[in-house]
């Protein structure tokens, strides 16, 4: 059964890849019944993030926004900061897509403090990059220019030209 | 700002193109 865990993991993952996301639906929700099983909290986390991940490019942001939430609590319990900023990133991109800038900020919000924490400085660009354009679109254009000098700052200390 | 503006925010699109090569693996 842990095997069989694993093989439909492997499988949601080869088809998302091919971009079967219907498939790949269906396998990370029968990984994630076994993970839940074993009370494997780990793999649980895992297949909440590739179900996220599927449902965005099936176009159905609101079902991605829960599967990342579900991934978001994991992360805290799990106490693993890395993957609770990848799930805040993931969920203010996901709140952009759904025109709530909002939430999207709240969450890049909440990226940027992790990423500062854990010294990520590429994390933090790209966390001020959204944080630029989620208080363009709601017409904050002094929080907007603060964010876009912050994004400039870093992408010079990073070396990133583009 | 229409669904499709939203999908055009470069930020959001530099993420889906990263996020369509990006797996949670076992």
């Amino acid at each position: 059964r842990a095997a069989q865990g694993r093989t439909y993991g492997n499988l949601g993952n080869t088809h998302y890849l091919l971009g079967n996301f219907r498939c790949a639906v269906a396998s990370h929700e029968q990984r994630l019944l076994i993970a839940k099983e074993f009370g494997d909290r780990s793999a649980e986390r895992r297949a909440y993030c590739n179900l996220g991940n599927a449902y965005i490019f099936l176009g159905e942001f609101e079902v991605a926004s829960e599967h990342y939430k579900r991934t978001l609590q994991l992360a805290r319990q799990l106490k693993d900061r890395a993957v609770e900023a990848q799930a805040c990133y993931s969920l203010g991109n996901t709140y952009t897509l759904l025109q709530d800038y909002e939430r999207a900020i709240d969450y890049h919000l909440k990226h940027l403090i992790i990423a500062q924490d854990l010294n990520d400085r590429i994390g933090e660009g790209r966390a001020c990059w959204s944080l630029g354009n989620a208080h363009t679109a709601l017409g904050n254009h002094d929080q907007a220019m603060h964010f876009a000098e912050k994004h400039l700052e870093i992408s010079k200390e990073t070396g990133d030209r583009s | 700002m229409s669904r499709v503006k939203a999908l055009q925010v470069d930020s959001v699109q530099r993420w889906m193109e990263d996020l369509r090569h990006m797996t949670e693996v076992e």
